[in-house]
C-alpha cells in the first residue's frame, strides 16, 4: 500500500512539466527515502534523475518498495486536471495495475479521483559516481533559461567555458556567432539573484542546446540553477524542488573524436 | 569534427 500526500500538489505538476518532453515513459521508485525517477531519453543522451524526499510529504506510507511504470504524457494530462493551489495525493496498491491521483481543493469542496494505468518499464537504473567537478556554477535560472534561448537560434551547440575571468556560453551557426560572459555578481540584494563561480580548475565542454533547453522547463520549480561542469563527464545541470529535493539533468558532452 | 556521446558511455549498469 502507497500513500502519499504532497500539500503543494503545483510541486508535482511543475515536476511533470519538467521531464514529460525529455522523457516518455519512465518508472517511478517509492522507498522509505522517497519518491524517484531516474530516466534517460529515448537516444541514451540526457539522463534525469528526480528525488522527492519522503520528509517533505504531509502523510508518507509505503509498506514496501515499489516501483511504478508511468507514460509521462498520460500522468501529465491527469495531473494538469489538478488545480494550482490542490493537495495531490497518490495512492496505489501493492501488485496493482493502476495508480490513483486525489485532488483535493484547498477548501475541501472539491474532491477528484483520477486512476491511471501502469505499465511495464524495461529500464536500466545506472550507477552514477560521485565526482569532484572543475567547474560550478550557481546562478538565475530563468538567466540560464534566455541564455539557452537565445544561443539556440543562432547554433545548435553551446561551448561552456569557466575560466577565472567568469563563465561563458558560446554558439554558432550560418549566420554568425555568439558568445555570452557572466561574471561572479555576489553584491545582489537578493541572494536568489546571485552568479557564483566556483572555479577549481579551468574546464571547456560542448553540448547540444536542444538538451539544455529541453532542461530550462524546469525554471519554474527553483529560482536558481546549478551547472557543474568537469572535463571529459556529463554535465549535471540541478534544480531544487522547493526543500524537499531536486531535479537532476545529466547531458553527455560532445567530445572531438 | 564534435561527436554526440552517450550517457551509457560514462555511468554503467548500478
Amino acid at each position: 500500500m502507497l500513500e502519499l500526500r504532497l500539500v503543494q500538489g503545483s510541486l508535482l505538476k511543475k515536476v511533470l512539466e519538467s521531464i514529460k518532453d525529455l522523457v516518455n515513459d519512465a518508472n517511478f521508485d517509492c522507498s522509505s527515502t522517497g519518491f524517484s525517477l531516474q530516466a534517460m531519453d529515448s537516444s541514451h543522451v540526457a539522463l534525469v534523475s528526480l528525488l522527492l524526499r519522503s520528509e517533505g510529504f504531509e502523510h508518507y506510507r509505503c509498506d514496501r518498495n515499489l516501483s511504478m511504470g508511468m507514460n509521462l504524457g498520460n500522468m501529465s494530462k491527469m495531473l494538469k486536471c489538478a488545480g494550482n493551489d490542490d493537495i495531490i495525493t497518490i495512492k496505489a496498491d501493492d501488485g496493482g495495475d493502476t495508480v490513483t491521483f486525489m485532488f483535493e481543493s484547498p477548501t475541501q469542496d472539491k474532491i477528484a479521483d483520477f486512476e491511471m494505468k501502469l505499465m511495464d518499464i524495461d529500464s536500466e537504473h545506472l550507477g552514477i559516481p560521485d565526482a569532484e567537478y572543475h567547474s560550478i556554477v550557481r546562478m538565475p535560472s530563468s538567466e540560464f533559461q534566455r541564455i539557452c534561448k537565445d544561443l539556440s537560434t543562432i547554433g545548435d551547440t553551446v561551448v561552456i567555458s569557466v575560466t577565472k575571468e567568469g563563465v561563458k556560453f558560446s554558439t554558432a551557426g550560418d549566420i554568425g556567432t555568439a558568445n555570452i560572459v557572466l561574471r561572479q555578481n555576489t553584491t545582489v540584494d537578493k541572494p536568489e539573484d546571485a552568479i557564483v563561480i566556483e572555479m577549481n580548475e579551468p574546464v571547456s565542454l560542448s553540448f547540444a542546446l536542444r538538451y539544455m533547453n529541453s532542461f530550462t522547463k524546469a525554471t519554474p520549480l527553483s529560482d536558481t540553477v546549478t551547472i557543474s561542469l568537469s572535463s571529459e563527464l556529463p554535465v549535471v545541470v540541478e534544480y531544487k524542488v522547493a526543500e524537499m529535493g531536486y531535479i537532476r539533468y545529466y547531458l553527455a558532452p560532445k567530445i572531438e573524436e | 569534427v564534435n561527436q554526440q556521446r552517450q550517457i551509457t558511455s560514462f555511468f554503467g549498469k548500478s
